[in-house]
């Protein structure tokens, strides 16, 4: 059965309406940070993920409202499974992953999972 | 996800995106607006790559998250990474790299860092994001500083699947430009999710002699291919060095997806 879509919602060039939503000003409310290669892989994400700290960490605790109440036992699965994988991981990520961990306080698995979400999210 | 390609009349390349994340993760029914995307347009940085003292190269990232979805090596190349949906998905990859199956399987955003820190060229990138052994299906889209140095790279775990990659073509009238969203180049989109058709009609519109940063931003700011996943949009020209992230969301009457 073909519904079509209220016009509000529909496919829409703006090209069409003459209107131009380009201000090259607005990239600057994106913040630039410098990582270093050269830096110890611990220490690389240090200023990004203290400055973010709180935000890692809502976004952890959103994921984890939507997990739990489907699968209560999921949180302790996470931190073993994805804790112990991290020690596995391949260098620099394996340090840099901890060095997050650590200066956000979330627990190394959680970080793993939210650095390898991509490939459980491709099924 | 939407990537474009495209090229001016002089041949001068520009690559954007929309980076789109978050379906079915939680609605937040106040603010209409899925929590995830909410929460990841808080997140978004630019980070400078240091090497030696210098910009290695440039991207963007999800504050926290180590890997690469969007970047730059000035003079040398842009890339772009898309959500490839399979039933031999990224779990299988990493089921395989648990067991000790695939050792040197690269995970999906650390290959294009890879690429970034040790690849100069086009060329060089190309061969690399081909070939190279990894966890997760992607559509990888790349573009150089040369006229029609641009492509599609469909993969799968173990290689490239050729009659689903794409380059920029000179004896198409619309080769000047490719556009990606998350369905092989020569298959049909899902219908329910038809990005490609509304992208490619307002590409048409803009016509190469618009192809710009504004040009492009402005396509990648029409539904559908904005919608409500959208937490950016980044415009690149690796020939200028140029890089600008804008934050997207679509408040109010908009698609879901």
């Amino acid at each position: 059965v073909y519904v079509p879509l209220p016009e509000r919602f529909a496919d829409h060039c703006i090209l069409d309406d003459n209107t131009n939503l380009y201000d090259p000003t607005h990239q600057y409310e994106v913040p630039w940070f410098t990582v270093d290669l050269d830096a110890d892989p611990y220490t690389r994400f240090q200023e990004i993920a203290t400055i973010y700290k709180q935000d890692i960490n809502d976004l952890i605790q959103v994921l984890k409202d939507l997990i739990v109440p489907l699968l209560p036992d999921a949180l302790g699965f996470v931190d073993i499974f994805f804790g112990n994988a991290a020690e596995y991981l391949p260098s620099p990520y394996r340090e840099e992953l901890k060095g997050i961990s650590d200066f956000t306080g979330v627990p190394i698995g959680e970080i793993v999972l939210y650095n390898v979400f991509y490939e459980i999210f491709t099924v | 996800c939407t990537s474009v390609i495209a090229q001016d009349d002089s041949g001068h390349l520009y690559h954007a995106r929309n980076l789109d994340f978050g379906l079915f993760l939680g609605w937040n029914e106040t603010t209409h607006d899925w929590k995830i995307s909410e929460h990841l347009r808080k997140m978004v940085v630019n980070v400078n790559w240091i090497k030696d003292g210098k910009i290695l190269f440039v991207s963007n990232n999800f504050a926290g998250y180590v890997g690469i979805y969007n970047g730059m090596k000035k003079g040398g190349f842009t890339v772009t990474a898309n959500e490839r949906f399979d039933l031999i998905g990224g779990y299988v990859g990493m089921i395989r790299w648990l067991i000790g199956l695939e050792p040197n399987g690269r995970w999906m955003s650390w290959l294009t860092r890879e690429t970034l820190v040790e690849k100069n060229t086009y060329a060089e990138a190309r061969e690399h994001l081909r070939n190279t052994p990894m966890l997760s299906p992607v559509y990888y889209i790349l573009s150089g500083v040369n006229p029609y140095e641009g492509t599609i790279i469909t993969r799968t775990l173990n290689g490239t699947i050729d009659n689903q990659t794409v380059e920029m073509n000179p004896d198409d009238p619309y080769g000047w430009y490719l556009l990606q969203t998350n369905y092989d180049p020569n298959s049909d989109v899902l219908f329910i999710d038809d990005r490609r058709t509304p992208g490619n009609a307002c590409m048409r519109k803009l016509g190469r002699s618009n192809v710009g940063f504004s040009g492009i931003y402005n396509v990648l700011s029409s539904r559908t291919n904005l919608n409500k996943l959208t937490t950016y949009t980044v415009l690149m020209d690796t020939i200028e060095g140029k890089w600008e992230t804008h934050l997207q969301a679509c408040p109010g009457d908009c698609w879901a997806w």
